[in-house]
């Protein structure tokens, strides 16, 4: 299974719709400071169901949605959706492309759906930790936070490894 | 429970190849802190940079502990497959000869998996299949240009 | 009391103007959270990049917040003299663009006093009067080789 | 006034006797991980007086003692001696150089100097203090926390300009 396509539209710095297609392997995502890398990292964690506001860098809920800039007014809304190949049946579902969408209303409304099925921000959830992905999984390391892993206590490491096992 | 010994058992050992070959010698261990009681136990990161004295993490330095980091991150990811991860400059304090060491460890001997890597490092680029530019050509707009890197050579989408 | 109040009134000054010079654009100020009571008023930072919109410090990307960061650093310098300035990797987050500007800016418009600066960046080093090297031929051995550039040219101490 | 020389012995990775001179100007200190380039910005802090062992990367007072390589037997010291050029009468000293040391031993055993006269470390300290120097001064960034000022809170950050004004 791997992340196929990321699809963005008003999320943070995204104004405009944008498709990233990713390849199975190894993909490098440059550019210069405050040009959008590390949003894309929050995309992929706040479509996968990150439910903290500041674990998106955020202070509220509609931070997430594009606030405008000097030419542009600020959007209605944000949505990021995320396109699993899953040809291997990795995820227990039995399509063989799971598309996994979330979107967020400045009224506070939200919207979850698992190929274009409405579900519960919880049906997200519980696909991410059952197929062991996002943050706990190890597999989303955020800008700064590398060395995080060394400063838990021998405890805490503990449990980290308790859930990865 | 058996699962868990036998998960740190394997990340243990993955963690001290991967230590010593990205630093190219010294060594890195994980300890439980009670060896008796391994399910209750705490988990202890002991490293030494070749040559140097084995010393509380928190004195490594910048580069030191964010490559001994990544070893543990790939020990953990070699165990525990994860079909994608997302890494956020986590080569940002390495010196040019460990960006170079950690980019061809990356192409070479990573966990099977796909990974996103957010880098400013060249060494890190260069060990990449694609390449995906985020521009603000538009002040406060982000916009992406993809670059493939395939047999026949560049490739811009 | 006078000289706090005039204190603020002179960094706030020079954080607007450093922070347009290293951003080559934008706005940054320092803003008292209650104008009718100074005296115990805390301290904002507002900043916005050029062309984009005012927004929480938080939602600012690494660099950015690392380059305001370093223009407040260099206002409280101006206003406060300071002897001498140790910093440590305070260009790591900076792109290579970034990274000329501050440089740019240490070398022709740096408040005066003496500057130790670590860096792993070109650019930065490039803006020194003297290099030094710190090396451990012997494992776990600190040793400095000191090289000075000056009006003829690099000479190695 | 300047920092004209420091000579470190003893402290951390510099086993070997050794002096930095310093310019008036920018110098930058640079090479690779794990050199030593923070160790000497931790040597100033230390002779400055810094007390917390923490704010110097370790855990117990004797980690600042050379503990040895693979080669090399640990050292039974740590002297640091800051040279500054005082010339200005910045500091309030009547000499024109002002040399600054502090010595502590495996045994718990201090020793604190101000041009080779025994003083207590709250002399260093106070000077210091008087002349605006150290990290309260904003004169000391240390590494990975240059935005650490920016995470400070409205209040805090009064108190801070308060101290510096
Ligand atoms: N809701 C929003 N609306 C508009 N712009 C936003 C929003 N949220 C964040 N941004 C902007 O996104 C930019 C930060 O982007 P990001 O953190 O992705 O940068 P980056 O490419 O990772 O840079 P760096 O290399 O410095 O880490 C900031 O300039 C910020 O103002
Ligand atoms: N008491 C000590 N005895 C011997 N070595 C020590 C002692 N304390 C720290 N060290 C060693 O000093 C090294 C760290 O040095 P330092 O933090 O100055 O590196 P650096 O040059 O700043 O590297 P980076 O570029 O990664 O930040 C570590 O390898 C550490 O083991
Ligand atoms: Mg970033
Ligand atoms: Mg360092």
């Amino acid at each position: 299974m791997y992340l196929k396509r990321l699809e963005i539209f008003g999320f943070k710095s995204f104004a405009e719709k944008t498709e990233i297609q990713f390849s199975d392997g190894i993909s490098a995502i440059v550019g210069p400071n405050g040009s959008g890398k590390s949003n894309i990292s929050d995309a992929i964690c706040w479509v996968m169901g990150e439910q903290s506001i500041k674990n998106l860098r955020g202070s509220k809920l509609e931070d997430v949605i594009f606030a405008g800039s000097e030419k542009r007014k600020p959007l209605g809304y944000a949505q990021v959706s995320l396109v699993l190949d899953n040809s291997d049946g990795y995820l227990p579902l039995s399509y063989s492309e799971v598309v996994i969408t979330r979107k967020f209303y400045r009224s506070g409304e939200s919207q979850f759906l698992i190929n274009n099925n409405e579900c519960r921000l919880k049906d997200i959830q519980e696909l991410m930790l059952d197929t062991g992905l996002g943050k706990e999984a190890y597999s989303i390391i955020s800008q700064g936070k590398v060395d995080e892993i060394l400063n838990s206590s021998p405890e805490q490491r503990r449990l980290i490894f308790e859930e990865a096992a | 429970e058996k699962n868990f010994l036998e998960t740190i058992s394997k990340v243990k050992a993955n963690f001290s190849l991967i230590y010593g070959q990205l630093f190219e010698g010294g060594r890195a261990e994980l300890v439980l802190t009670d060896e008796d009681n391994p399910l209750e136990a705490g988990i202890e990161i002991i490293a030494q940079p070749p040559g140097k004295k084995q010393q509380h993490l928190s004195l490594l330095s910048g580069g030191e502990r964010a490559l001994t980091a990544i070893a543990l991150l790939f020990a953990i990811l070699r165990v525990k497959k994860s079909p994608f991860s997302i890494l956020d400059e986590i080569d940002a304090s390495l010196d040019e000869a460990n960006v170079r060491r950690f980019a061809d460890f990356l192409k070479k001997h990573a966990p099977s998996g796909q990974y996103i890597i957010i880098t400013h490092q060249k060494a890190t680029m260069s060990a990449a299949d694609a390449l995906y530019g985020v521009t603000m050509e538009e002040a406060g707009v982000s916009k992406i240009i993809s670059v493939k890197f395939d047999e026949e050579g560049r490739e811009a989408v």
